[in-house]
């Protein structure tokens, strides 16, 4: 698990496609 | 070439063009490389680049072409660095490296901007015992103070620049500053402070414009926006 790699990628494409807006 | 030549060519007075290809050959390397060679660069190696940033940023306006160059290319660098737990972690604990990304807010170098305000926002949504939202919008009080001007200007002006990708780039840490704030006042002060600003003005211009990328970010603030005024 600690040598998972992409998190930036991950979060950069959340933010993008307005997915780390929805409200949970 | 090894973590470790990378941090001694670092550590050389390198001139702007030499500097500028060890940064890409590094940003490739950083990016491709496992995660124990990105280990391996480490602290140290992070330290010499958010040194190395701060330097070229002091140099002011009279920073050569390469000069600015280099700091995008550092930017590009953090983001590569920071694609995994242990990079991100040596970032957040580096005691500059937030305050050096914020300072990168320049709109005068729109396609560095654009990265930065990205990987700003990145770290606003970044699920973290700490509130890293909070840290940004600090790092933002603080440069602002220091150069005397309104913390959201260069964010406003940045939403002003003829750069579809930094209008986005601009809406998408404008969304993340405030879509992270636990309080309902703070958001409301935060978009308020924004509109008075000048984002009211400067949205009816950008809602004229057809591009993917902003329609979302606009969908976002308005739909946040009318959720907070009702719970108001």
């Amino acid at each position: 698990e600690d040598d998972e790699t992409g998190i930036m990628d991950g979060l950069l494409e959340a933010l993008q496609s307005g997915a780390a807006f929805r409200r949970k | 070439k090894s973590a470790m030549m990378y941090i001694q060519e670092l550590k050389m007075d390198y001139k702007d063009t030499q500097m500028l290809s060890c940064l890409e050959s590094l940003r490739v390397s950083l990016n491709n490389n496992p995660v124990s060679w990105v280990q391996n660069f480490g602290a140290e190696g992070l330290a010499l680049l958010l040194n190395l940033l701060r330097k070229l940023q002091d140099e002011k306006e009279d920073n050569s072409m390469n000069g600015v160059k280099c700091q995008h290319e550092i930017i590009r660098c953090l983001k590569a660095f920071m694609n995994n737990k242990h990079g991100l972690k040596s970032m957040l604990d580096s005691e500059e490296g937030i305050t050096l990304l914020v300072k990168a807010i320049n709109p005068k170098v729109p396609h560095m901007m654009v990265d930065a305000v990205k990987l700003l926002s990145a770290l606003c949504i970044l699920e973290h015992s700490e509130n890293l939202h909070e840290r940004v919008l600090e790092a933002i009080t603080e440069e602002a103070e220091k150069r005397e001007i309104e913390r959201f200007q260069p964010l406003l002006t940045g939403m002003n620049v003829q750069n579809i990708a930094l209008k986005g780039g601009c809406m998408q840490l404008i969304n993340a500053l405030i879509s992270r704030g636990e309080e309902l006042e703070f958001r409301i002060h935060i978009r308020s402070e924004l509109l008075r600003l000048g984002l009211r003005d400067l949205l009816k211009e950008v809602r004229m414009i057809e591009n993917e990328e902003l329609r979302v970010q606009l969908i976002v603030f308005d739909e946040q926006a009318e959720d907070d005024s009702e719970d108001l």
